[in-house]
């Protein structure tokens, strides 16, 4: 309905406004409805400002600078309605250190309510695990999962190749 | 809708009985390139219900079966079990009962499919239904594939509409 | 055609005139996400003649001009100068005797453009036929793109064979 | 012309079963005509056989094996006709240490002959350079280029942020 429509905008928008300036370090993003006269069926945008630089278009943001919007989407949405289990497949792979930093606080914050699985090859991501399964493929194209500690994967990545 | 466990059978690159505990928190999935490690986020997608196999990188359904290498012939079989939590006892009523869910499917080489709700056989849409309401499911939003997080950034008006509606 | 060096004039977020100098082997570029890397990459497929905006990740032409920032306001021009050794002596007779060869590109606000080699007026075409046959240029395998390397395995039979023919 | 084109066509091939094994630890990758009878404007296809693993299609395999196939390609290219100036713009993302180590001592042999700008935010690449320039945007929205020595981009990057 276009109530609830509108309604969950003005929700992420809200989150958003929470989650974009941790990600972005001080930048903006918000959702805009491309034809305000048409709440039923009309497109969505999103609007990205970030810190100190003037409101660009969307493709003119770096690789990084994209996943961070992405991940503020998604975050706020998470915000709103939290899913018991998350999913994330190697997300942190454009990211910088700092940006990974930021990343994995929001997620340990997120983590104390919903169950994690995060798919990386990020130092940084591992170390704020709190279980690590590391899969690996001794026979090839056979792949076996064996539940690890920290200091093991890192001699494990290293052993298994 | 706490995730316990995931078992997989003869799925994609898992040809052994595998089994995944998940833990509070953070729970971490690490390997070499080409391991297995997105095939388990295929799997939870799979188990969930997803019905089109480009969105677990398959050209058909039964590309899910352990395909076999020089040194293994392949399966005939794969198989999926995931087991929850029923903690915030919001599911429907012929299962709210249960302290522990656990949903399997099955597909063979002949093509058929097999679906389960704690071992007693059910259909696909019984799955679907049971996840409704729930927060859980192959929703857009809390299952990332990988190579995906910047399309939520540059994605049409059209798709990033249907995204909030998901939301809602 | 060795590289020698790269200079930014109000290119992209490149306000300042900026420097770069190319090395024998490996010339590693770091920095932050959004610090201005890839906009270097943007600089040389421009300056080497570059047509499609899309291909430097603009919308028109003049998007590679410096759009000010809260503190700065916009450029009217923006410039590029891409400096070459002429150590394989295989370019056109008319700059063969060259040791060093300067290529120039600008754009202004107004929507002219100025091309110059060697600091001399000339077309984009001059720039362009300047290296064909030296195994330089906007080619498809001597530049890769962010977030392009997985599109060489799976794209279309036709574009794989543009790749095999542009190999030629 | 047809005749040069299946001259490259093999040439490929050639170094590709030169380059596709080193990088995929034993994997190997060749061109397909998918039209033997019509070499003036067929279809190529790529074949990808990781070690031990059936062959399989190309949507099958992971996100760090397309790198791997797409590199070997480009690099076969290389060895073909190398080019004097290569630029990668973060093609060692996806890939896994003992991947980024391939990966390097490629690029390092072939940056004896052709200067290699790579943009990358890891940290083994960057310890394969000859010359590192740290890009800054210390003025929001402003970029500037600092030549710099291996052990001050580990601080300067701990720094910038
Ligand atoms: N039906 C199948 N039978 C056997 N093996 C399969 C099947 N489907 C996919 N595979 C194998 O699974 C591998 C891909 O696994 P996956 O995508 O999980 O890797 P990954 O660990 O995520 O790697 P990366 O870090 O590169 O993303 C491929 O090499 C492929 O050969
Ligand atoms: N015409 C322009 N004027 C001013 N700034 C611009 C212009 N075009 C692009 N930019 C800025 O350049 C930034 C993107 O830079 P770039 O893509 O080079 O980042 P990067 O260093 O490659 O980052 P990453 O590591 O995330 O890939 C954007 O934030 C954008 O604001
Ligand atoms: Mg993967
Ligand atoms: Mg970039």
């Amino acid at each position: 309905s276009k109530e609830r429509f509108i309604e969950t905008f003005n929700k992420i928008n809200e989150k958003l406004a929470e989650v974009a300036p941790i990600l972005m370090s001080g930048g903006r993003a918000s959702l805009r409805l491309m034809d305000e006269s048409n709440l039923l069926d009309g497109g969505v945008d999103i609007v990205v400002n970030p810190r100190g630089k003037k409101l660009i278009s969307i493709d003119m943001l770096s690789g990084g600078e994209k996943a961070l919007v992405g991940l503020s989407l998604v975050f706020a949405i998470y915000k709103i309605k939290p899913s018991p289990f998350c999913v994330l497949d190697e997300v942190d792979a454009p990211l910088d250190e700092v940006n990974t930093g930021r990343f994995i606080t929001l997620i340990k914050e997120f983590s104390q309510n919903s169950r994690f699985m995060v798919i990386t090859h990020n130092k940084r991501t591992m170390e704020a695990a709190n279980q690590i399964y590391g899969i690996t493929m001794q026979e090839p194209g056979i792949s076996k999962a064996v539940s690890l500690t920290i200091d093991q994967i890192f001699n494990e990545e290293a052993e298994i190749q | 809708m706490k995730p316990i466990k995931l078992e997989l059978i003869g799925f994609k690159s898992f040809f052994n009985h595998t089994v995944i505990h998940f833990m509070d928190g953070i729970n971490c999935i690490v390997g070499p390139n080409g391991c297995g490690k997105s095939n388990i986020v295929d799997a939870i997608r799979w188990v969930l219900g997803e019905q089109a196999p480009s969105r677990i990188r398959g050209k058909s359904m039964d590309s899910v079966i352990f395909a076999g290498t020089e040194k293994f012939t392949a399966s005939g079989m794969a198989e999926v079990s995931f087991y929850f939590e029923n903690d915030e006892k919001n599911l429907p009523p012929q299962y709210n009962s249960y302290d522990e869910i656990c949903i399997t499917r099955r597909i063979f080489r002949t093509g058929e499919s097999e679906y389960m709700i704690n071992k007693m056989s059910c259909r696909l849409t019984d799955i679907v239904e049971l996840f409704l309401g729930t927060g859980f499911g192959t929703r857009a939003y809390s299952i990332i594939d990988q190579g995906t997080i910047t399309s939520f950034a540059t994605s049409s008006p059209e798709d990033r509409r249907l995204m909030v509606e998901e939301a809602a």
